[in-house]
């Protein structure tokens, strides 16, 4: 249900703040 | 007039014991973190320093992909704002991502990360630009409306003094409540970093 979703957590799904592909070999 | 050595960014490990102090990690993690950034900095130049695309292609394995939030994490990772990173900042910014560091250290970041004017507050039209640019990266497709009925949600709850800005005070509250919103500012990796690149060891400065 997007309309109950709050921004910012939107945002934090975001492939460009997963950092943890750095650490992908 | 001006102090260049100030931008000069010096390459290499450096003291890992100085940055141990200063950081969370141990001087072991450090000299670990390092082999990691020896194989990001190596993959356009082998200058032992990160540009933006080397960073980008250590994200995405592309450097073909925009994107707004790569940018930002990068542009607050180089802190001498000379568009390259070295050892030390790197470092020093992955040392907010470990899960011992700080919460007060996570929640500025994050902060930073959001307020992408540096006004010292996060705007309407900001997060707007930031949930357009997350479904387009996503390639998730939403009206116009309903974009803008999460973000009236949004500061309906954020913005508790109603004037239209999330400020550092703001996104405490906001974030003290909802702690997921953390979670891209923590990363478990470094956590086990020397068991993911035990190759330090032949490197390693300090006897065991």
């Amino acid at each position: 249900k997007p309309v109950t979703m709050n921004a910012f957590e939107l945002i934090s799904t975001s492939q460009g703040l997963n950092l943890s592909s750095l650490f992908e070999k | 007039c001006c102090d260049f050595d100030l931008y000069k960014e010096s390459r290499g490990l450096g003291d890992p014991e100085i940055l141990a102090r200063e950081t969370v990690f141990s001087v072991s993690e450090v000299e670990a973190l390092y082999e990691l950034f020896k194989k990001i900095s190596s993959a356009v130049i082998d200058d032992g320093l990160i540009n933006k695309e080397e960073f980008q292609l250590a994200l995405f394995k592309t450097n073909k992909k925009e994107s707004l939030f790569a940018d930002r994490v990068f542009d607050l990772f180089d802190t001498k704002h000379n568009g390259i990173l070295g050892f030390e900042e790197f470092a020093r910014a992955l040392s907010v991502f470990h899960p011992n560091a700080p919460v007060d250290d996570k929640i500025e970041f994050s902060f930073q990360l959001y307020d992408l004017k540096h006004q010292g507050f996060i705007e309407r039209q900001e997060v707007k630009q930031m949930v357009v640019a997350t479904l387009a990266e996503s390639g998730m497709n939403l009206s116009d409306d309903v974009i803008e009925s999460i973000i009236d949600k949004t500061f309906e709850e954020a913005d508790t003094k109603h004037d239209g800005k999330i400020d550092k005070e703001k996104w405490r509250i906001l974030v003290l409540r909802h702690p997921s919103l953390l979670k891209n500012v923590t990363l478990q990796y470094l956590k086990d970093i020397t068991t993911t690149f035990p190759s330090f060891v032949f490197h390693s400065q300090v006897a065991d």
